[in-house]
């Protein structure tokens, strides 16, 4: 069955190891993250503590929202805010070990996910290109 | 063969039409821009002009990516830039009758593509939740 190859990829196979991701820390003031941001040129990157383990995820869109005043963008705001003030923390996590279908299920709605251990360390992400990547090579054997 | 059905989808079923599509107008200051961009909750939008016609397309990132001065930030230059300058204008272009493998082999890179008539009229963007969801029900009959 055809399938069967692809329903048996795992996470593991497919994710961005940590020591690969970008990342924010918690603490930092939001000037400091919209710069690692613009610098990376990703939208949105996880958000670590200095234990490594993960906090959530901070996007570009958070951050310039903060700036929305009554009449016009405040960008003064942004060096008096901190990172753990605009991230977001319910966030989908996946495993290692979890399976190509959980993860396909995970990124319809989401650009990447995290992926953590059950002590909530941080792995590396699962993005949407690495699923269709994989969707493009199956579909070519 | 399963994966009969997949390949035989086509742009034109999984596309959203272009009356769903936020967009920006080629002559608008990046000060507006960036509000668009902000307030419908997109990183990036196509970019048209008068005529409905195609012309590229423009990110939250490339046009803070102008504020970026050698200090800090300097997000007074919005006002005095327009979108032209700062759009990408060499992007994939996908037709209506086009395949779900060649919608799927752009969005490996690209998270939408634009969609245009071969008059250069603007029809739609295919996004890669699209693709994903179709994978899904494939994967799920
Ligand atoms: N430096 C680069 N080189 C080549 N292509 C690039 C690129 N930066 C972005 N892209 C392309 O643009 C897509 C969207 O990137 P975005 O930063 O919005 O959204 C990204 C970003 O938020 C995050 N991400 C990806 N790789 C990352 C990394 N190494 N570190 C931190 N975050 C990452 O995952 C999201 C989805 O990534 P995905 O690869 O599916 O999709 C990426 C990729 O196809
Ligand atoms: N208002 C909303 N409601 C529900 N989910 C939302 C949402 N805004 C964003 N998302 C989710 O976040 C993903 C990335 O959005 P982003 O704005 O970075 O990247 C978007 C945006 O640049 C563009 N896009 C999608 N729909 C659009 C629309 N109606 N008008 C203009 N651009 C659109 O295509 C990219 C990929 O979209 P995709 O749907 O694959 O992926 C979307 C979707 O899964």
């Amino acid at each position: 069955v055809p399938n069967d190859e692809l329903l048996h990829t795992t996470v593991n196979e497919l994710m961005i190891p940590a020591d690969k991701v970008a990342h924010v820390q918690v603490g930092n003031p939001l000037e400091h993250a919209l710069l690692v941001l613009v610098k990376t040129g990703y939208s949105a990157v996880p958000v670590l503590d200095a234990a490594f383990k993960l906090k959530g995820t901070i996007s570009k869109a958070a951050i310039i929202e903060q700036t929305l005043g009554i009449e016009q963008f405040e960008f003064n705001k942004l060096s008096e805010m901190c990172v753990n003030t605009v991230m977001k923390t319910e966030i989908p996590i996946l495993h290692r070990d979890d399976s190509f279908e959980k993860a396909l299920k995970y990124v319809i709605d989401n650009p990447f996910v995290c992926v953590a251990d059950e002590e909530g360390s941080f792995d590396g992400i699962l993005t949407r290109r690495a699923i269709l990547k994989q969707l493009n090579r199956y579909l070519h054997t």
